[in-house]
């Protein structure tokens, strides 16, 4: 099963 | 005080017509230096990211960092009542609450003007690093976005495997599946028409391709799209603009 992985596991708040 | 003055409203049109389909709320971030904006799409997988550059406008004046939030369904219907060709200047104060926009047809001195009430709209600001990539390639933004609009009816899912020679895009599904096998080239004739290719390491990677179909709307933008490509780090999808660019982050889907 793909899993679309979200923006938040590679980028985190300034 | 911000005074942003496109030559062509046509140039804001296309900018804001290449990521309003899959955000709706952003802010605008008006600096000395230009504008940039960053929003994530109601997934949360998709995160666009646009710079405007000062080069990019006729004239540019921001006195001080403003921060503009605009809903984009709202801006679209102003921008609609704009002419291409015509000057488009945004105008806001130090702490507004609404911004202006003015469009001028300078050759039938007509002057057209219209308020937009802005929007206080809590979202983070993401940090984006720069990432190492095993694969770059530049092509016609016209033939990525028929590629993914092809092959994009056969699935949900579009794959693209990069080696040393060899673009290849595949959508396998339902009705039945397709690909397109690209190589790099120069077209001396037309350097807009060439592929370019640079790669450290060859990539399997696949992708949404709803998201795709989102991102390519950004082709009005530049005739190139250039593609960044990693199995561990989302691909970046990017159109240049005279001065900045409208990029888009996608992290690839990996099986579970």
């Amino acid at each position: 099963m793909a899993v679309q992985p979200t923006i938040s596991k590679f980028f985190k708040p300034v | 005080m911000l005074e942003a003055k496109f030559e062509e409203a046509s140039l804001f049109k296309k900018i804001i017509d290449g990521f309003k389909d899959c955000v709706q709320l952003v802010n605008f971030q008006c600096k000395e230096d230009g504008i940039i904006a960053q929003a994530v799409d109601d997934s949360r997988v998709l995160l666009v990211s646009l710079e405007i550059g000062i080069e990019a406008f006729q004239e540019y004046r921001c006195d001080h960092p403003v921060t503009l939030g605009i809903d984009l369904n709202s801006l679209s219907k102003v921008l609609r009542c704009g002419n291409n060709s015509d000057t488009l200047t945004l105008i806001a104060d130090d702490t507004p609450d609404s911004v202006l926009l003015l469009f001028e047809d300078t050759k039938k001195d007509r002057i057209a003007e219209y308020s937009l009430k802005l929007m206080d709209i809590d979202a983070d600001f993401l940090k984006i690093e720069e990432l190492a990539y095993d694969t770059t390639l530049l092509m016609p933004s016209s033939e990525f976005t028929k590629i993914v609009r092809d092959l994009s009816q056969f699935s949900d899912s579009l794959n693209i495997m990069i080696t040393k020679e060899t673009i290849k895009f595949v959508a396998d599904g339902d009705i039945g599946s397709g690909s397109v096998i690209l190589k790099p080239f120069v077209n001396m004739d037309k350097p807009e028409e060439s592929i370019k290719l640079e790669m450290d390491q060859p990539v399997d990677l696949t992708f949404g391709s709803k998201y795709l179909q989102d991102i390519v709307k950004g082709s009005a933008l530049s005739e190139k799209v250039g593609v960044r490509l990693s199995s561990e780090a989302p691909a970046l999808f990017q159109f240049d603009l005279k001065s900045g660019y409208l990029q888009f982050f996608l992290a690839p889907k990996f099986n579970d």
